[in-house]
């Protein structure tokens, strides 16, 4: 569903330079729950930018189904990325001006696609916010926001979701009810899901571990018990 | 060091009022580390911000040392958050602007107070960013940005220090020596941390567990081991 072949992403120039991703080449394959794992500053979350279309790397490709990121053009590159991509943000990036309802609606509005409304209403019971959402982000507590970010992401059912950590602000019992419920969506729907953690349980939810460091990646699990 | 007595917050009104703080008295001593844990949306950051004079009560008191908060004015209670409050945020609240050094430095600068030189190279040790502290926080990886939030309120050695999930974006080695540290500031210099956090290995470097539920403590372990 999602490749990247000898991707690397080098910031800044000289003796400040670093190199947050040095020669990843990966395959995400549909259907599958992927986690990856690594420590702080090791490249996750750019690793997952670049995947998602929303980073252009210094060099090498991405490929999201069978097209090749640069060969769009930034407006084809943002309808593909509405369209096919969901994406569970690490601060979340909510807009603050829409409700908890507008915020998980906005990228099927954008992508000009529908949302099964059962499906929808699966996704809020399983997220536990069926009484908050219309609430603004501001008038809902870090854990929630963060729910409402995983909520945006599954209810559209993307091609492929990229999720930064999403359940990092979350206490376990909330965690697992949202890691349980990505489980289902890449059993039933043959939902992709490639997931950054910094928790051996969470996961211990995939189907597969990638370990990165300094920018590589430096091991694979799979089927991972905690 | 900071105390709540019959602490009540309401939000909204009529039916779609939430109590997120339910006639909660509880007592933080000096020297003492202690966790906080319960589920996402029990009150946990409406605590931290109520006793850390960022929030108003809807009823009840906040004590900061032997100081009623409520008969401060604006200008008095920012003076003493200046000088006393250390905080760090759920969503870390840096300056996008200042870099990671100048983020760390300006509470101190704010209240008028000194750093200890060698103080502050310990904490950046500690926290792991001794190569990134040039660098703005856009810069920045999402723990990394953590990273600079715990030190900015251990740098200035507050009176007190409320930490709202603080490692929640960090690897569990890194999240660990973070930690540590805070037991050692607690320990060298009697600094007093009261820790929101989700991890019970992670609340298991505190001297006292509290529990929330629905906006009341609901238990509490002393000396807890994960
Ligand atoms: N401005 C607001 N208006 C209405 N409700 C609010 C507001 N701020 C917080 N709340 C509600 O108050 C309750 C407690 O919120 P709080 O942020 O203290 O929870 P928390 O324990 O920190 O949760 P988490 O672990 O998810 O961070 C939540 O149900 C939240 O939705
Ligand atoms: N705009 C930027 N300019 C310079 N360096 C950057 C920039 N963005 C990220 N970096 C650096 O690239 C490296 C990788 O960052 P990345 O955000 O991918 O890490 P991460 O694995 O997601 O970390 P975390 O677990 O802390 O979220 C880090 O050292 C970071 O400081
Ligand atoms: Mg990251
Ligand atoms: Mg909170």
């Amino acid at each position: 569903a999602a490749r990247a072949i000898n991707a690397t992403k080098i910031y800044g120039s000289g003796d400040t330079q670093v190199k947050a991703l040095d020669n990843v080449s990966v395959d995400f394959e549909r259907g599958k729950f992927t986690a990856v794992m690594g420590p702080s500053g090791s490249g996750k979350s750019t690793l997952m930018h670049a995947l998602a279309g929303l980073d252009q790397l210094t060099s090498g490709q991405i490929m999201i189904g069978d097209t090749d990121l640069s060969d769009l053009n930034e407006k084809q590159l943002t309808l593909l990325r509405r369209k096919q991509v969901g994406f569970i943000f690490q601060a979340f990036n909510l807009l603050p001006t829409l409700t908890a309802n507008e915020n998980v609606d906005l990228p099927a509005k954008l992508g000009k696609t529908d949302i099964d409304e059962q499906w929808r209403q699966r996704v809020i019971t399983a997220v536990g916010l069926a009484d908050r959402m219309t609430h603004k982000p501001g008038e809902l507590s870090g854990g929630q926001q963060q729910r409402v970010a995983v909520a945006r992401a599954l209810a559209s059912q993307p091609d492929i979701i990229f999720a930064d950590e999403p359940t990092g602000n979350l206490d376990s019992v909330t965690g697992s009810e949202i890691l349980e419920f990505m489980q289902t969506a890449v059993k039933e729907l043959n939902q992709t899901i490639v997931m950054v953690t910094h928790d051996a349980v969470g996961a211990s939810y995939a189907d597969e571990v990638l370990f990165l460091a300094d920018g590589r990646i430096v091991d694979k699990i799979v089927n991972p018990t905690a």
